[in-house]
């Protein structure tokens, strides 16, 4: 629908939805996501970022939404 | 927050930079 696989939809609205200031991290990320692997969850975040749906915060392990707020 | 003003003062560029890849994309797309 967006453009985006299942896997990415997934991780963005996971991101989406996280509040904290400091954005989620991809081993929250991956706490949530049994049926993804780590390898995966990274891509998705990369492409993710590329297109600009999300950004890293404090470090390149923490990441918001643009579409949040 | 437990955010130093160094730290929120870095998002928010990383925010720009982004918001500004997400319309390049966008604009790409038309």
């Amino acid at each position: 629908v967006n453009g985006l696989t299942a896997h990415q939809s997934q991780v963005l609205n996971l991101i989406k939805s996280c509040s904290d200031p400091e954005g989620l991290s991809l081993k929250e990320l991956k706490s949530q996501l049994h049926n993804i692997n780590m390898t995966t969850i990274k891509q998705a975040v990369e492409f993710l970022s590329s297109e600009g749906h999300i950004y890293s915060t404090v470090d390149d392990d923490h990441y918001k939404s643009t579409d949040a707020e | 927050s437990g955010l130093t003003e160094e730290q929120k003062r870095k998002i928010e560029e990383n925010r720009q930079k982004a918001l500004a890849r997400r319309a390049e994309r966008l604009a790409a797309q038309r």
